[in-house]
């Protein structure tokens, strides 16, 4: 049964989307299969593995909706072992369609249960917000892995994030647990970054990943060759560290 | 009457807030009369200048309320040209508290209606969100800035912006016009930076601002100690960028 394993934090541009496309590469790399759940209707983790956006048969929204999809309308990436259940610009009106059901934080949950069976995880791309479309993200998973980017605000935030997260477990989701922090957009030479990663490690020890992801270019210019870095360039510091973040995650669980 | 300016862009991280502050700060260094009014429930503007954000007798809470400030309740700063109207928590719930209200998006303009005539300038920083919060800075302001981080999906939510500001304008504010786009986080050693820009001019031209803010760590740090840039470090890059900016708007409003 796949790992449901969802990537979430409200604050904008911390690295969610970088991490669940190049963790979930990584997991492909290692031969496991994956799958990329794009929950975010910017879309922008569906451009990062190269599936075009538009005019798709079946998507995240049909997902909510209650359609489960046959294996041929997951997208394939060009990693064997890495399929996509892609975004769609619909998904900003899902929240409103469902918001009046009795079900609207379980949808997803719903949706994938037959789905996870098939993969050995689901990475869930979440959204910059603590709405309905996180809220079904928590609900769903079975952890989260938040990131933090290395500047003076990183925690703000935190505690809405969390906060939210216990009541989902209260009520729907008992087996959510934090898989834990990662550190993102480190940038050795300034001060400021080791002084966010220490503040950060004391606070939460042992749950924040010995992994840590550097600030490195290369990530930021693959998506717009619509590839993980690893297919864009397997050497770059950007590339080992979400590999080395695959290797932690896959030992924490054997 | 002083000009209402809203930093405004819904996608997080883009560098609202280090706009909205660096920008007062600058116009204030001009000797002009500046008020940084921080429309975020977060408060990083207003801890950005320095502003100690609990026990205070007066926030943009308040003001949207309909609480006008007396000349005491504005905060201080370090630089004697600029004051805060701070944020606080709160501002998450005033959304709820005032939805049902007929002037729920024309509150901020109303409180600001007598408090701008007292300076020359009144920028506002606004949440990562096109909510009741942003939408009361749209319908305040006689200009947008709009901040544009320098990565791939930079241009991305542009629209949902322009088409809220368009709604805002036709609905409750005739003069609201774009200042300008600001390129931000620009990175000289890195292509996509170059291109980013590049594209960002080819689809905007003249409306982008020809001062461009560089990635420069010390614009990262200074939040960290409670001051705008140029009191932190006057030499640096980023205090050079935001006091070129500043001299840029004001040469555009002689
Ligand atoms: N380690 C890194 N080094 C350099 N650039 C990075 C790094 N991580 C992310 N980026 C870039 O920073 C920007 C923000 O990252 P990303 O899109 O992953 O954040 P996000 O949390 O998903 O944002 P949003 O909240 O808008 O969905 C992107 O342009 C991305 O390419
Ligand atoms: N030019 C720059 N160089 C280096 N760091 C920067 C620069 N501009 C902003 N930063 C840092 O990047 C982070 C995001 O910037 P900022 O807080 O201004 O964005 P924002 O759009 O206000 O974010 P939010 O949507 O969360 O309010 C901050 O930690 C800030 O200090
Ligand atoms: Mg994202
Ligand atoms: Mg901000």
């Amino acid at each position: 049964m796949g790992r449901i394993i969802a990537i979430t934090n409200q604050k904008g541009g911390v690295g969610k989307t970088t991490t669940a496309v190049n963790l979930a590469a990584s997991l492909a790399v290692a031969e496991k299969k994956v799958l990329l759940v794009d929950m975010d209707p910017q879309g922008n983790a569906t451009q990062s593995v190269g599936v075009e956006r538009n005019g798709l048969p079946w998507t995240v929204y049909d997902l909510l909706l209650g359609v489960e999809p046959t294996d041929d309308v997951l997208k394939p990436t060009a990693l064997d072992f890495l399929r996509c259940a892609p975004s769609t610009r619909d998904l900003v009106g899902v929240e409103v369609e469902i918001v009046s059901e009795a079900d609207r934080a379980t949808r997803l949950r719903s949706g994938l249960g037959p789905l996870a069976a098939r993969f050995d995880f689901v990475i869930v791309d979440a959204p910059p917000s603590l709405g309905l479309l996180t809220l079904n993200c928590l609900a769903a998973a079975d952890a989260i892995i938040i990131p933090l980017q290395c500047e003076y605000f990183a925690m703000e935030g935190l505690g809405a994030l969390t906060s939210t997260a216990d009541l989902v477990k209260k009520s729907y989701n008992p087996r959510l647990e934090t898989e834990g922090i990662l550190l993102t957009m480190f940038d050795p030479r300034n001060n400021l970054s080791h002084q966010v990663a220490k503040e950060v490690r004391d606070f939460f020890g042992s749950k924040v990943f010995r992994t840590i992801i550097p600030r490195n270019v290369r990530l930021g210019e693959a998506p717009s060759f619509g590839k993980p870095v690893i297919l864009y360039d397997a050497a770059c510091p950007g590339a080992h560290a979400y590999l080395a973040l695959a290797k932690e995650l896959l030992a924490r669980h054997r």
